[in-house]
């Protein structure tokens, strides 16, 4: 049962999100989810 | 990643740019600390090493792999990013890790379900061939904090991952803390031996009990025991769940007269920080006037004998269960931590016994929130739990709301509630972070995996109505009973509904003796609101100091081109940024230098001083001709004048 909005604020808004999640979200299309590639190729 | 250009020296260097959350900034220090106490790798500001680790509120969470030598490396810690096993992901993929199952022979172990799969999104789902990517001789490790979860990049609601074992299925993407093999792995890739703030732990299953000490001075010495006919059962570290094994030290006060006490002193410890946590767990089956002294026997030059100090007396110990206890020391010098048993007046029919010792350079938790018979309270319905009431060391009064309610996850709230101090204190509360945590109980600090999450009051935030939330509770706040029928006053609460899932809670040893611990910290963090670099703690009870005078002097100056201020004896400083070839310079980081400029400057100044050499000798070649013809000329004619005389 979710605990009434009025006693208390769910920073995680009832779900359980991971950081592919919260990227995925963002509309990021990331390396690996949260990979950031610097150069063309270099880290993989 | 295999190649050692990748690697970063063991003190990596940071910078937390302003663009972070305040809670992102305090959660991102919390991670730091606990790379310091299981891994070599250390964290200092940045003070203008050629590469350093950039981290600011980008968007989403994200990093390199590796040390990529760009002189600025951003790692993004955005929206939602700031809880510490998100950050120490991160920070993994900085140090150069990849995703647990991108290994060469991740198919042994996961099935990855292609068409389950968001389309587009498979390269999320990449193997390294073992020429790329060296898993060091560790296994496959389901329990990774680098792996993703069974839900990554799905279509639907199917799984995406599915282990070979299915118990693992559920294990695979906790974000809880390093497991064993991410140690084990990142220790072998930077050729780990020791780490900053682990001290030593001690769970007495072997006879030489961690190099422990009986005192000469006292009248009675503890004993090594697995049973106690009075209490315990068992020991702590493994609650009787290996026959034959399972130590603890015992202080039998039923066969001892009052004021006989038993001293057990550690091995000698040398201290690097100069602050330390002293944590162990208590058992009572003695007197309840029986109590233990900590003490701490320091050696200095001036005495080399070692000075006894009383750091804290335990009282009140309960009878029939082991009871965590925390001990903050302070100490410089080398030293050893001394646990005197102290039989009190009563009848005792036992003793005291102690398990689980570990000291760490950490800072202790502020409170411990025990609850007991835990088991009972997750399996039954309604199950909501509020802890006592707790004062923060700035004065205020909070409770914690653990919601059991859920089938599938445990929420935590953090909530402001009235207190004695109130009229004190300053409102909207301004920027108090609170740490909750749920303590893994396995003896050593160091495999740990304990679950925390961390919220701060921010004090401009507000309700819907447009109150603000972090308000005065009796302003803002509902009434509410105490167990012993005293009103109070308690805020909104904020927190999480998914701080851990009950298939978590009950793996590891959260719950040990039916007991859970949550840690309480609320600390106030609004220097972390200053733009300068934050000096890693030191021997004095203020860790992170920047100061107010940090503050002023730095609201005053502008730095250029990402440059950082700080301030260096009261002044402001500029830190400016630099690359492995080029460099901001100037007192507001205003010029560019890079190495290309060197080699123009180098050579203008040579052909320079090449050209005026080469003058000075033409014109110096000129003048001596000059004057030598001269001087020639003079002769011949004075010579002609001398023959016409003659003639």
């Amino acid at each position: 049962l979710p605990v009434p909005e009025m006693f208390v604020k769910d920073i995680d808004e009832g779900t359980e999100r991971d950081i592919f999640d919260i990227n995925e979200a963002l509309g990021l299309d990331l390396f690996e989810g949260d990979i950031r590639l610097l150069m063309q190729g270099k880290n993989s | 990643i295999i190649g050692d250009e990748y690697r970063w020296p063991h003190i990596i260097p940071y910078v937390l740019e302003d663009s972070l959350d305040l809670n992102a900034k305090g959660v991102i220090l919390n991670a730091f600390e606990r790379y310091r106490l299981k891994t070599c790798i250390d964290f200092k500001p940045w003070s203008g090493e050629a590469n350093y680790v950039s981290v600011f509120k980008g968007s989403g969470c994200w990093s390199s792999v590796g040390n990529m030598h760009v002189g600025k490396q951003e790692l993004s810690i955005g929206e939602n990013c700031d809880r510490i096993a998100t950050v120490q992901h991160e920070f993994l993929h900085a140090l150069g890790f990849w995703h647990e199952q991108s290994r060469s022979d991740r198919d042994d172990y996961v099935t990855i379900v292609w068409d389950r799969i968001l389309s587009g999104r498979e390269h999320n789902f990449n193997i390294y061939n073992d020429s790329v990517s060296d898993s060091l001789n560790v296994p496959y490790d389901y329990s990774s904090v680098m792996h993703y979860s069974k839900t990554a990049f799905q279509n639907g609601t199917e799984p995406t991952i599915v282990t070979r074992i299915s118990d693992f299925e559920d294990v695979i993407g906790q974000r809880m803390d390093f497991s064993d093999y991410d140690l084990m792995k990142l220790n072998r890739l930077y050729n780990c031996s020791s780490s900053l703030s682990f001290m030593d732990a001690c769970d007495f299953e072997l006879e030489n009990i961690c190099g422990m000490i009986q005192s000469s001075g006292d009248t009675a010495d503890w004993q090594w025991l697995s049973q106690v006919l009075a209490g315990p059962e068992n020991d702590h570290s493994n609650m009787g769940q290996c026959k034959e094994s399972g130590f603890f030290m015992y202080f039998n006060t039923s066969s001892v007269k009052e004021g006989v006490t038993a001293m057990l002193e550690s091995r000698i410890l040398y201290p690097k920080r100069g602050f330390q946590c002293l944590e162990f767990y208590l058992y009572n089956s003695g007197s309840e006037n029986d109590q233990v002294n900590i003490y701490t026997r320091v050696y200095t030059a001036s005495n080399p004998e070692g000075v006894l100090t009383l750091q804290r007396e335990i009282k009140e110990i309960p009878i029939g269960s082991w009871q965590l206890y925390y001990v903050t020391l302070q100490v410089t010098e080398k030293f050893r931590v001394a646990f005197e048993g102290v039989r009190g007046p009563g009848s005792s029919l036992g003793g005291l016994s102690i398990d689980d010792i570990n000291l760490s350079e950490t800072r202790c938790p502020h409170h411990i929130w025990r609850i007991q018979n835990f088991t009972q309270l997750l399996g039954s319905q309604n199950a909501e739990i509020r802890s006592p009431p707790y004062y923060s060391p700035k004065g205020y009064a909070y409770q914690i709301y653990l919601n059991l309610n859920s089938s599938t996850n445990v929420g935590i709230y953090f909530h402001l509630i009235s207190g004695a101090n109130d009229d004190q204190l300053q409102w909207p509360c301004p920027w108090q972070q609170a740490t909750m945590t749920l303590l893994d109980q396995n003896p050593d600090i160091r495999q740990r995996m304990s679950n925390q999450r961390s919220i701060t009051t921010d004090p401009t935030m507000t309700n819907d109505d447009g109150s603000y939330f972090w308000d005065r509770p009796s302003k803002v706040g509902s009434v509410a009973i105490f167990p012993n029928g005293t009103q109070f006053s308690r805020g909104r609460g904020y927190g999480t509904s998914a701080f851990i899932t009950h298939k978590r809670l009950i793996s590891r040893e959260f719950i040990k003796g039916d007991d859970v611990y949550i840690l309480l910290t609320v600390e106030d963090i609004s220097h972390l609101n200053s733009t300068a670099i934050i000096p890693d703690p030191v021997p004095t009870s203020t860790a992170i100091v920047p100061t107010s005078a940090a503050h002023n002097a730095c609201s005053e100056v502008e730095c250029q081109n990402g440059g950082v201020c700080t301030v260096h004896e009261d002044r402001a400083e500029c830190k400016c940024p630099a690359g492995e070839d080029w460099w901001y310079m100037g007192k507001r980081c205003e010029k560019r230098g890079s190495t290309q400029d060197t080699i123009v400057i180098a050579v203008a100044s040579t052909v320079t001083v090449f050209a005026v050499m080469l003058v000075i000798t033409l014109v110096s070649v000129y003048c001596t001709r000059r004057k030598y013809r001269k001087r020639a000329s003079s002769k011949r004619a004075a010579l002609s004048l001398e023959n016409q005389h003659a003639f």
